[in-house]
């Protein structure tokens, strides 16, 4: 998508939590309360689980109620 | 699920090693995924 | 020092957690038993850390009896 090809184009910085792909306003939101507000945090949770996708979808999913195209995007 | 909770970090790991579940240390944004884990596979 | 030069030279990639400057084979044995095997893993905790190096030096020394100046480094 735009949004994924917008974020993968440069550094990530300290971009919000809602520039990555699949996080909208309201994922985003319940993400940030729970202090993943930025995007390089994200990274560090996706570092935590050893890089595995399963893993990391399941905890969104889990902890998020994101939805499954939410995690995988 | 809730007896996981109970286990101390040692035991949780101990348990993944057991079972032969590949994880990532344990830390707070972490444990509830490998404590899910263990619990899906005892059941 | 030439460990550090040699770490920041390529990104990290696979390398283990004793190929990060201040982390000997004895604290390197410690943070892998508990899963930070990997140099990668351990830059996951910094980011979750919200890059906060005290925070980040503090968890070292308290969580795996990592001394200040290995923290540091």
């Amino acid at each position: 998508s735009q949004k994924c090809q917008n974020f993968v184009s440069e550094p990530m910085g300290n971009k919000p939590i809602t520039a990555v792909d699949g996080i909208d306003e309201e994922l985003g939101a319940k993400l940030a309360a729970k202090g993943f507000d930025k995007a390089y945090i994200l990274l560090g949770q996706f570092l935590l689980l050893k890089k595995e996708c399963a893993a990391f979808q399941n905890w969104l999913k889990s902890s998020f109620d994101a939805s499954s195209s939410e995690a995988e995007q | 699920m809730e007896e996981y909770k109970g286990l101390t970090d040692n035991e949780l790991i101990a348990r993944l090693k057991k079972y032969n579940i590949s994880h990532g240390p344990l830390v707070g944004t972490t444990r509830k995924l490998y404590e899910k884990k263990v619990y899906e596979y005892e059941k």
